[in-house]
């Protein structure tokens, strides 16, 4: 299975569409294999978004040097799929 | 249940498949368990039928839940729900009432290859897992595929993209064979779906700005239905028409049941709001799925009182 070692989820507040474009940028770029948990909307709405570990530093950069604030909202992804995987592992257990 | 299955923890689609016809077997009389297709990898997709009335084509309302793989509190808040209606049948007056006017049919996972995907080999897997033709990435998305503004605001024509569209509308047969079941049928009169996260509850249009027909109506039933959730442990939603309350999206099923004469059509976007995402905790399927159903009771009886 794939591991999440050291990734991150970002919540990134945007205000208008400036910020939406900016922001645009980096989403769509392939080079830091971002994935989008919630799209940027028309309407101000904060974007959450998958960093892989590799890209932690130069996506942080970016936000920075545009300004962009941000906040990591799950700050140890695969922590939290261990804990959910030993769950179900449990809970199957239990059942059977 | 009788059979040991947890609705408080995530199961494998096999687990679900079991538990569908257990309910199917202990309540004979109410439910029954429908095969309407396969997926890509040719896996079942199973309906739970829930009818008071056999041999008529009464009205209808459906629940789909799981076309986005990764938002697993829609596939446990669906198996709860089965579970609920067949326990409150002749019990609780509303969902009685409800059963006795209108059938309703259930699809827990509505897109089962990238389900068993989660399960086995990458967590936050969305899509399907058809094959492009010319590409070497996998899947279309399976809530824009649906022939609604097929290939409008909000998708992409990239097959690597999350919301590629597809090749064309329908493509992907888990949504054709929703469609022809639906369309077969020919009397539905609701259509909900389940998704996560955000706590949202949503209706047409998701791919123009411009208001829906029925918005204001379909508006005060969402904001009921929102109450009624928030009653039990004060979970906010927000309520509102889907291309201005999350943003455009063209080519999903709420749009295509609106657009095919199904009025009452509400997407879900369950919960969080973000803290835990699609990772949401085990130990908050049951609280969820308990205010979800107050939710869609609220859609329900408005259906049964307003039926066209």
């Amino acid at each position: 299975r794939e591991k999440f070692f050291g990734d991150q989820v970002f919540r990134i507040n945007v205000r208008g569409g400036d910020e939406i474009s900016k922001l645009s940028q980096l989403l769509n770029s392939d080079n830091f294999k971002l994935d989008v948990w919630k799209s940027p909307s028309t309407f101000s709405h904060p974007v959450d978004v998958l960093v892989p570990s590799v890209s932690l530093q130069p996506v942080k950069s970016f936000l920075k040097s545009q300004a962009l604030q941000y906040s990591v909202t799950i700050e140890d992804l695969q922590a939290l799929l261990d804990k959910e995987d030993e769950e179900m592992q449990h809970n199957e257990g239990q059942e059977r | 249940s009788n059979n040991n299955f947890n609705y408080g923890a995530y199961h494998s689609l096999e687990a679900i498949y079991h538990e569908m016809d257990n309910i199917a077997g202990e309540f004979p009389d109410l439910a029954r368990r429908l095969k309407i297709g396969h997926s890509f990898e040719n896996r079942s997709l199973y309906v739970l039928k829930f009818s008071t009335a056999e041999g008529k084509r009464r009205p209808a309302v459906w629940l789909n839940a799981g076309i986005h793989s990764r938002e697993w509190i829609s596939q446990a808040t669906a198996i709860w729900t089965a579970r609920k209606i067949v326990s409150d049948y002749g019990k609780d007056p509303a969902i009685t009432s409800i059963l006795e006017k209108m059938d309703i049919f259930l699809l827990p996972v509505a897109n089962p290859d990238g389900y068993v995907y989660t399960q086995t080999k990458n967590r936050l897997w969305r899509k399907t897992r058809s094959l492009n033709s010319r590409s070497p990435c996998i899947g279309a998305d399976p809530n824009r595929n649906w022939n609604s503004s097929f290939a409008g605001a909000g998708t992409s024509n990239n097959p690597c993209s999350e919301v590629y569209h597809g090749p064309h509308a329908n493509s992907e047969v888990e949504v054709k064979s929703v469609v022809d079941f639906i369309q077969q049928h020919g009397n539905f009169k609701c259509f909900i779906d389940l998704h996560s996260y955000s706590q949202l509850l949503m209706y047409p249009y998701g791919y123009t700005v411009n208001k829906a027909p029925d918005a204001e109506e379909l508006d005060e039933v969402a904001r009921c239905a929102a109450k009624a959730l928030a009653s039990l442990s004060g979970t906010k939603y927000q309520v509102g028409p889907i291309c201005t309350t999350v943003y455009p999206a063209s080519g999903s099923s709420t749009d295509w049941a609106y657009d095919n004469g199904i009025k009452y059509a509400f997407t879900f976007e369950l919960r969080d709001t973000g803290h835990y995402g699609f990772l949401l905790p085990a130990n908050q399927i049951i609280p969820t799925a308990e205010e979800t159903w107050l939710g869609l009771k609220t859609i329900m009886e408005h259906v049964r009182d307003h039926l066209y």
